[in-house]
């Protein structure tokens, strides 16, 4: 129960449904 | 065997020269070499202490400064470990493979399995309509070697970066495991991480037990930084995860560690030295098995339970990494807060020890695409605290607070299963698992 110097605390969700097909922006040319 | 001695090395890559056009096969392999001498030193030393895998950073035999062309010299042909090869004993098998070679037999002479992130070339001609012009195919590529020297599994990155040009993209998504006495491991790059595709498949649909993570992270504060982010990853797919960063302060690059699904087991951030960093610890073989394993979470259960919390209180926007949240400031030293962005709502219940004057704190939501540097879809409930007393603050990269809060508890109507929940201290310190819990019903709380 000590208080906590809190910097950040997060719920980081991703949705993956939502991705479009390729998360990087790399090259390309497969696109 | 129901536990294992897991290794990661932090390495600080020695980076070729730029230069315009290519550089011998022999200069790079001199290059390669030197890399590979000081990861040598940290096989060796893992051995001597009884690790049975070692991985090593993605990049981390050559770096990352490249074109297309000029990093061909640094690429080897690595066959589909279907063949059975174990490059120490017959090194000519597959043609010029030195880099493969001297890899094998640290795993065989260590007897200790090796992860590392090499490039493959695969030649290809006109009639592979994808086929690129120079005719062959460059990938980023994880290898590992068992405690025979064999190659045991062959990765191509699938989800590259920007700045990546000098490889291509598969042209599917791999899912490459394998086993060994020490459970199921999965094997995948970086940024891959992020993905459906290999990331969850390989831990939801082939049951894997621990995953490699090769990975040249440069830290984005402050959700985006390699120790925080990968150690919530762990928790929420519930899986051990070594996760091998490259060490480079000017680009941010620190931050690996090794995470069991309930509890850090031991990480490295340094932004202070150049030095590379070994690390070991013990991990359960078979997590799913031990009356440890976490329970899973129904990240929107309680939030979807509460009514919002009502507040006369402005909201205002504010980024955070290109992504434009809703933000409410917590202006006393305890209260409820519910902000909303789409069809995320995010509560927050809190108290300060005290209010300071001088620092200030805000509850964000943000329920988007995100689209710089990459493309994901994320929902994030967060508390942080701004850089200054100056809202416009909120967002950037903070390293030390004087303010404590005795009691936190945030939580969110989410609509995924996929909730990574971190927790970073003054200092960018990780919260160690004693202090905070996260719920069945989804609420990532202290524990009083």
């Amino acid at each position: 129960g000590a208080p906590l110097p809190v910097l950040v605390t997060a719920l980081y969700g991703r949705v993956f449904e939502k991705d479009p097909p390729r998360l990087g922006q790399g090259p390309g040319k497969l696109q | 065997l129901d536990t294992f001695i897991a290794a990661v090395y932090e390495h600080a890559v020695i980076l070729p020269n730029r230069t315009e056009t290519p550089v011998s096969k022999d200069e790079a392999l001199v290059l390669m070499n030197k890399n590979i001498d000081v990861l040598e030193k940290a096989v060796k030393l893992a051995a001597t202490q009884g690790a049975h895998i070692i991985v090593t950073p993605e990049d981390g035999i050559y770096g990352w400064v490249f074109t297309r062309e000029t990093i061909y010299p640094y690429l080897e042909d690595i066959p589909d470990p279907e063949v059975n090869w174990i490059p120490c004993r017959d090194p000519q098998r597959f043609g010029h493979a030195p880099v493969q070679e001297r890899l094998s037999c640290l795993a065989k002479d260590n007897s200790i399995y090796v992860v590392a992130n090499i490039g493959d070339k695969k030649p290809c001609n006109a009639s592979d309509p994808q086929c690129p012009r120079d005719g062959r195919y460059q990938y980023n590529t994880d290898v590992v070697f068992d405690s025979e020297g064999r190659l045991v599994a062959r990765y191509h990155k699938y989800n590259l970066f920007a700045p990546e040009v000098q490889f291509d993209f598969p042209k599917a998504s791999e899912l490459v495991t394998f086993d060994t006495p020490f459970g199921k491991l999965g094997v995948f790059t970086c940024f891959d991480i992020f993905s459906h595709d290999p990331a969850v498949v390989v831990v939801d649909e082939l049951q894997v037990d621990s995953v490699l993570l090769p990975t040249a992270w440069y830290n984005t504060l402050p959700l985006l930084s390699a120790v925080p982010f990968h150690s919530a990853w762990a928790k929420a797919l519930r899986v051990n995860l070594l996760a091998a960063n490259t060490h480079n302060t000017t680009m941010h690059m620190t931050g690996s560690g090794i995470y069991a699904p309930e509890a850090v087991k031991v990480y490295h951030y340094d932004m202070e030295t150049e030095s590379g960093q070994l690390m070991l610890s013990e991990l359960k073989s078979r997590p799913r098995r031990e009356p440890t394993y976490p329970e899973a979470v129904d990240w929107r259960a309680y939030a979807s339970s509460i009514e919002p919390f009502l507040s006369e209180q402005s909201e205002f926007q504010g980024m955070i990494y290109f992504d434009k949240f809703t933000f409410t400031e917590l202006k006393k030293n305890r209260g409820n807060y519910t902000v909303c962005q789409k069809d995320l709502c995010c509560h927050l219940t809190y108290q300060m020890s005290e209010k300071r004057s001088d620092e200030a704190f805000v509850l964000g939501a943000f329920d988007g695409l995100h689209v710089v540097e990459g493309q994901y879809y994320l929902q994030i409930c967060t508390l942080l605290k701004c850089q200054t007393t100056d809202l416009g603050t909120c967002g950037e990269p903070v390293g030390s607070a004087f303010t404590t809060f005795e009691e936190f508890s945030l939580s969110g109507t989410f609509g995924t299963s996929y909730v990574f929940p971190q927790l970073v201290l003054s200092g960018s310190q990780l919260a160690p698992e004693r202090h905070y819990e996260v719920s069945r019903d989804g609420r990532l709380r202290n524990r009083s």
